[in-house]
């Protein structure tokens, strides 16, 4: 069902609006320069780039530094794209 | 179970993962073409 | 010798090497040209859960091999089993490699990898230098030009101007094949040597002929005064157009005048041009026989006391009474104040947006406004337009700014552009330097330049 959902999402083009709205959002807030220096810092000071290694210590901090504003908007646009799927 | 609470969440969290490996993925290329292409730039 | 073992096999071996080539050259050219929607149908769908963007989504690259495997669930992890180990990620066209668990890099030949050459070929001939061919080329500032370097850039790397061009449209029809006597020909030029060949003389010959055509034709853009951007993007799509028509000409003498539809259908017109319905409506029958259809090539919007790119477009849009207007209603009658509205009829795939920066008081004295305005990286235009459901979206991406720093007359002009690779670069007349997307949105944009993404 959750498939069918996000395929659903996806046909519509509504899948591709809430992509567009989280990553201007996003972009508003600064985040992906955070993220990218956050990223820089840890390849520079492990020198190392192994892409495995790196996610694993970015990942979790950068999932943190998504304002909680940010997350509720984009939880609201998606949930009610779903009702209108969940209705019809 | 599948509820819409459950499936939102899910649908932000695979977008921010994928957003975040995207800058993770073209940053660590990035430092190894340098790397590779001039050994000792600072 | 890349950071990978594994690819340095496969392309030691010649026929191996042309097969994956092949194949990475095809997935990639999905991964930069395909529609976000088939992107994410096609390549984002991870084929074991079924879930959309689960973190980064790997294509294979083992021959004939289609299968798309998802990180976060580690289904790309489980396809590699059956010894397929090299994938693509979908949304950045990097080629990870699942034995190292990394991405691999510092291999040149997959950086060329969409050029068609086989293995036999490239012993043959040398591959086509990499100098260049990225379209990264700055323009020396001759004494004030930073307006048209900044302008011509914009064209450069606009998809549509850019395709036609490198596809000969204007070179194999010119008669006058001299780019100091041909605006078309200097541009032809300027873009050659941005995407590989270089001219023998000197690196600007293409920007010094389309200068000094530029002075032929106007005057105006001679000497070492600052100009404007705008006007300068105006007299060269009209220059562009004309070119277009006296090729055209000559083609007509020939052949049976084609039937002279409204719609002009040279490179400038096919990209840039839309129509306003401009709409005079009687407030009592609403009758609106005096509407009007006009061609634009960009919109000029107001920014005074506005904060977003949206708030200009909602102003300009605006329905607003006619005061001192002398109207008569051909249907009821009346005089009353009629209302006027501005929408969208057509609008093109590339759509400029001028941000009202410069105002010329009644005092002759001109001042610049340097109110911050915001604007979106995806624009939906779909309000705007005549008729517009709320339902259908029509998503522009943002494609490039043209700012002005500094007073009215001592200012400077720059672009910021996206390029085909999706990464965002800065032109300051001969210096190039990457920037993120933020710092674009921090730009104090003169002209915006969206370009049509999903309709």
């Amino acid at each position: 069902l959750k498939a069918q959902i996000q395929s659903y999402l996806v046909e519509s083009g509504n899948y591709e609006k809430i992509s567009n709205a989280l990553n201007d959002k996003l972009l508003q807030d600064g985040w992906a320069d955070k993220v990218r220096d956050l990223t820089m810092q840890e390849i520079r000071s492990s020198n190392q780039a192994n892409y495995k290694d790196v996610l694993e210590k970015i990942e979790p901090q950068a999932l943190e530094m998504v304002s909680q504003n940010t997350r509720d908007d984009t939880l609201a646009q998606i949930k009610a794209f779903l009702e209108d799927i969940v209705e019809t | 179970e599948c509820t819409v609470d459950s499936v939102s969440q899910d649908i932000l969290d695979n977008l921010l993962s994928s957003m975040i490996q995207d800058i993770v993925a073209k940053e660590s290329v990035k430092f190894k073409q340098l790397k590779a292409r001039y050994p000792d730039y600072k | 010798m890349s950071s990978c073992k594994h690819i340095d096999l496969v392309l030691a071996d010649d026929l191996e090497r042309d097969r994956f080539l092949g194949e990475y050259a095809a997935v990639k050219r999905f991964v930069l040209r395909a529609s976000t929607r088939d992107k994410l149908q096609c390549g984002m769908t991870c084929h074991t859960c079924r879930e959309v963007c689960r973190g980064a989504t790997f294509i294979c690259l083992s021959g004939g091999c289609t299968y798309v495997g998802c990180w976060n669930g580690g289904h790309f992890q489980e396809h590699t089993q059956g010894g397929h180990r090299l994938g693509v990620n979908a949304q950045n066209g990097l080629v990870f490699c699942f034995e190292c668990v990394d991405y691999v890099a510092g291999c040149e030949t997959l950086d060329i990898a969409g050029v068609p050459w086989d293995s036999a070929m490239s012993k043959q001939v040398s591959l086509p230098t990499s100098l260049r061919r990225d379209g990264l080329y700055g323009l020396l500032n001759l004494g004030s030009t930073c307006f048209m370097s900044s302008i011509l850039q914009s064209l450069i790397h606009n998809t549509y101007i850019q395709y036609w061009f490198l596809n000969s449209g204007h070179a194999r029809r010119c008669a006058l094949r001299d780019p100091s006597s041909c605006i078309s020909c200097a541009l032809d030029r300027i873009i050659s040597e941005c995407y590989g060949s270089l001219s023998e003389r000197n690196d600007h010959a293409g920007f010094l002929s389309l200068l000094t055509c530029s002075w032929k034709i106007n005057q105006n853009f001679a000497g070492y005064s600052q100009q404007d951007a705008h006007e300068f993007l105006q007299f060269l799509l009209n220059q562009l157009h004309c070119d277009y028509k006296r090729e055209r000409q000559v083609d007509e003498d020939k052949e049976v005048r084609s039937s002279s539809s409204q719609l002009c259908h040279c490179i400038v017109h096919s990209s840039f041009q839309g129509t306003l319905r401009s709409s005079i409506v009687c407030p009592e029958c609403q009758d609106d026989s005096k509407t009007m259809l006009d061609p634009f090539l960009d919109l000029s919007l107001d920014i005074k006391g506005q904060r977003t790119l949206y708030d200009c477009l909602d102003s300009f849009h605006r329905r607003e009474q006619l005061h001192d207007f002398d109207y008569h209603c051909p249907r009821c009658q009346t005089s009353r104040d009629p209302i006027k509205q501005l929408t969208i009829e057509r609008l093109a795939p590339t759509l400029v947006l001028q941000l009202k920066r410069f105002e010329h008081l009644t005092s002759g004295q001109n001042v610049k406004l340097n109110d911050p305005v915001q604007f979106p990286l995806h624009l939906d235009m779909s309000r705007y337009c005549t008729g517009g459901e709320p339902t259908t979206s029509i998503v522009y991406r943002l494609s490039g700014v043209v700012s002005h720093s500094g007073t009215v007359n001592e200012g400077h002009y720059t672009a910021v552009l996206q390029l085909n690779s999706g990464e965002w670069f800065k032109f300051n007349d001969s210096m190039i330097s990457v920037v993120s997307a933020e710092d674009v949105l921090r730009e104090q944009a003169y002209l915006l330049l969206y370009t049509v993404e999903q309709v």
